[in-house]
Formats: structure tokens, C-alpha cells, sequence
């Protein structure tokens, strides 16, 4: 509750038609922007915590004892990959990522984590390997001011049937290959 | 696997056709922008600004052209193209979806003069000047250009008075065709001629408009202009009769501004040293 309301004090100031329509002055701005971060930031708690809960209930249901150091999964969030960046995936050569879909019926994501690899094996819960791809970020993107990224290429791969208000975790290891994509055509016109 | 396909012009690395559910029609896209008008606020000379959008003429172009590269792939086919050192895009079309996603990127735009930035989307359609804005999220609200339903509408501001608040999708029809632009944020579109849609994407403006911000609208990011990225999602269907998929165009629609909007979270964890076997 205490996390909530970090994100809701800050939805409740923004409610003012300023930070609706974007008529604040630029500090202003800026200080929406840093309220609704912190905001985030406690509603990753909360997240984490349930997640990590429903994998551990799921868990215990299998033959294996589920036994974890921490007393619950650190589930990480990468909330820049809107500018192609993620320090969680660009400094590991192995990693799991769970896609939760928080809708009431089935659905399929194409994932895209920006990586520093050439190539990466992605096994699904059935332990069957996935289609991947990798394309370069494109170079407008790599010059975003502000991006802090090593990573050249995303990793494509398609979460597939993630079941309604549940999850699927893909293990992800970064291989020897080369499979990064190279442009069809390149033209300047 | 789903027919989703579109053409790009190779001598001007624009888009030409799209071709989905089963049509197929001529579609070009490209990036203009209007110069923002500078006045002095007394009642006919207002600026453009924070509050008010009035453009100062018709919109340019940013470039008639733009540079090119192809990736093809099992999963996704991709376009990158460059219009300036400001504007580019990546066109782009999954595997079994049935969209076709423009990833846009504008920005830092250069200012003097101050410059509010579209994309447009013209296709052939015959609109008989008629379009379609939702009204945030939920019903569509026909839309006629350079009028009102409920009044003679004087048009003083041939562009601006044409501009709608699009919260998630715009739409075009033409008998059994619709074409609908899906957007991942609100913004202000409108159909100025028939067949055709344009979004505003991104905006600089030199001087403020006087309704109480005090200060011009040029937004800043690690001490340059910001840059704006975002997407939108391109569907074309039937309207009445039902697509490949046996839905209508606006359950597709409503099927994917769904899972954009609520879309899958992705988390990220250590595999704590465990193989897969271990892990699983």
C-alpha cells in the first residue's frame, strides 16, 4: 500500500490540466517526470514481490523443490528500452526473462532486448530452442542524447501463448554464432 | 504468414503499397512540419505554443527521400530509413501479425523557425472529406473537414481548425475499406484531404502564446532539444465483411490497441549460475 501510494500521489498531482496537456513550464515538466519515476520505482517492489510469489506457488507445485538464496526472485525491469537500452542484458552472457501478460486470454509478444552478443540460444518452458534474430539498432537511435548503451543489436524472439494473467520464462544464453542481420539492401537515395 | 506485406519505392526509399487482409492499395508515408506562427498575441496574430497550434503556412517536407536499409528474417522485416540527421523511422512488419508498425523518431528539431512536426499517410480513398477520431479510447467520433455538426462553422483557421484530439486511433473509410492509424500516445491528427491522414508527432515552438505558461514551448533533454520516439500501428481491412482472421478491421483494431495497452510486461532475472535443466 505504502509503494502504491508513491504512484498514486504522484497520478493524483497530475491530474492538473497542465501535466494533461503539457502546458507546464519545462521545470515543471521535469519535476513530473521525476515524481512518476520515483512512482515507478515502488511499484517495481510490488511487482517483484508478486511475481516472484506466483512463480514460487507455481514452482512448488512441480516435482523439483524450489529453492532460491534470495527469499524472493529479483525480477528486473529495463525501463529504457524505449532508446534501445538495457544494462541487465548487455553485461550477461545468461539470463532469464518472464514475460507476464496481464490480460484475461492467451497472447504472444515479439520480445526485443537490446544485447551485445552475435548470437543467443532462447529456450522456451518446454526446453524447445526458439527462432531468434538479431538486427542492428539503427544509428539514429545509437545517437540518442542521453542513451548510455553498449548494445549494437536487439534480440528478437517470439513469446508465444503466454497464458491469460500468467507468465512464461524464456532462458536466454548468449553463443559463438554470428546470426546478427545484415541490411538486404542499403541505399542512400 | 498472414499476408501482411508493404512496397518500398527503391529510388526514394519511401513506402508505396501496403498490402493486408486481403488488400491491396497504394500507401505513402512521410514526415512534414509546419513553422509555427510568431505574433505578438493581440487578438488575429497569436503564436503557436504550448496552448495554441497555428502554423504559418502549409506544412514542408522534411525530405522527399530517405536513405535505406533492408533486414529480412524469420521473425521480422524491417526498413531503416533516415529522412535527415532528425527524423527517422523504422517500418517494420512481424511475422503472424497482422500491422505494420512505423517506429518514428524525431528530434532534436532544429528551431528558427520553430516547427511542429507530422507524419502523413496518403493513400487513393475516396473520404468524401469524412474521417474518424476515438475519443479517449472508447467510441469513434465522425470527424467532417472544415465543419461542425451542430453549427455553421466559419473556417478561420483552415489547418488548426481541422486538428482533432486523437487519444488512440484515427480512421479512414472507403465503402468496404478502412484503413486506421493506431497511436501509442495522444495526438492531434486530422484528414485535411481525402484519402489522406496526418498526426503531429513532436513540436518546437520560438515564443510563447500568452494564455499563462510565460515561456516558449522547447522542451529540453541532457541540455539539447528533446527527442520524441514512439510508434504507430497501421491496419487495413474489411470494414463490414470479415478479414482473413473472421474478424472485421475494428475488432482487429480493438484486438491490438488492447494488447498495446495492456501489453506484456518483460522482467529480467539472473540465472544464478544454474544450466537450463537445473534452472527449469
Amino acid at each position: 500500500r505504502v509503494d502504491l501510494n508513491v504512484m498514486r500521489e504522484a497520478m493524483g498531482v497530475m491530474q492538473h490540466h497542465d501535466a494533461v496537456s503539457g502546458t507546464e513550464k519545462e521545470h515543471v515538466a521535469h519535476d513530473y517526470a521525476r515524481l512518476l519515476t520515483r512512482g515507478f520505482d515502488e511499484c517495481h517492489i510490488i511487482t517483484n514481490a508478486a511475481l516472484s510469489q506466483i512463480v514460487q506457488k507455481g514452482a512448488t507445485k512441480s516435482e523439483h523443490n524450489f529453492h532460491y538464496e534470495s527469499d524472493t526472485m529479483q525480477f528486473n525491469s529495463c525501463p529504457l528500452l524505449n532508446v534501445s537500452q538495457c544494462s541487465f542484458t548487455e553485461s550477461r552472457n545468461a539470463f532469464v526473462v518472464t514475460v507476464y501478460n496481464p490480460l484475461s486470454r492467451p497472447v504472444s509478444k515479439f520480445v526485443r532486448l537490446p544485447v551485445t552478443g552475435t548470437s543467443y540460444s532462447v529456450r522456451g518452458p518446454d526446453g524447445k530452442r526458439l527462432q531468434t534474430q538479431l538486427i542492428p539498432v539503427a544509428p539514429s537511435i545509437l545517437k540518442i542524447p542521453g542513451r548510455q548503451s553498449n548494445a549494437t543489436v536487439e534480440l528478437i524472439f517470439r513469446a508465444k501463448d503466454l497464458p491469460p494473467l500468467g507468465f512464461n520464462s524464456y532462458y536466454v544464453e548468449k553463443t559463438k554464432k554470428n546470426i546478427v542481420s545484415e541490411p538486404e539492401i542499403s541505399r542512400d537515395t | 504468414k498472414t499476408d501482411t506485406e508493404f512496397e518500398i519505392d527503391q529510388k526514394t526509399g519511401l513506402l508505396s503499397r501496403v498490402h493486408m487482409n486481403g488488400r491491396d492499395i497504394p500507401l505513402t508515408q512521410s514526415f512534414l512540419y509546419y513553422e509555427g506562427f510568431v505574433g505578438n498575441n493581440s487578438v488575429d496574430t497569436r503564436s503557436s505554443g504550448a496552448y495554441i497550434f497555428r502554423p504559418n503556412g502549409t506544412a514542408k517536407s522534411v525530405s522527399p527521400s530517405a536513405n535505406i536499409s533492408i533486414f529480412k528474417g524469420a521473425l521480422v522485416n524491417e526498413v531503416h530509413q533516415v529522412f535527415d540527421d532528425w527524423v527517422s523511422q523504422i517500418v517494420r512488419v512481424y511475422n503472424e501479425e497482422r500491422y505494420i508498425e512505423f517506429d518514428w523518431l524525431v528530434g532534436p528539431i532544429p528551431i528558427v523557425p520553430g516547427k511542429e512536426v507530422i507524419t502523413s499517410y496518403t493513400t487513393p480513398m475516396k473520404t468524401n472529406k469524412l474521417f474518424y477520431t476515438d475519443s479517449n479510447g472508447r467510441e469513434m467520433l465522425r470527424r467532417e473537414r472544415n465543419a461542425r455538426p451542430t453549427w455553421d462553422l466559419d473556417v478561420q483557421e483552415p489547418i488548426a481548425g481541422n486538428y482533432y484530439p486523437v487519444t488512440s486511433k484515427i480512421v479512414l473509410t472507403d465503402g468496404d475499406i478502412e484503413l486506421a492509424v493506431l497511436t501509442d500516445r495522444a495526438q492531434g491528427g486530422t484528414s485535411l484531404k481525402d484519402g489522406e491522414v496526418e498526426l503531429m508527432l513532436h513540436r518546437a515552438c520560438l515564443h510563447d502564446d500568452a494564455f499563462g505558461v510565460g515561456e516558449a514551448l522547447l522542451e529540453e533533454a541532457f541540455g539539447r532539444g528533446l527527442v520524441a520516439r514512439g510508434s504507430h500501428y497501421l491496419i487495413l481491412g474489411n470494414k463490414n465483411s470479415s478479414n482473413p482472421d473472421g474478424k472485421t478491421a475494428a475488432a482487429q483494431e480493438r484486438d491490438l490497441a488492447q494488447q498495446k495497452l495492456l501489453s506484456a510486461w518483460t522482467f529480467l532475472s539472473e540465472t544464478e549460475g544454474l544450466t537450463f535443466e537445473q534452472y527449469k
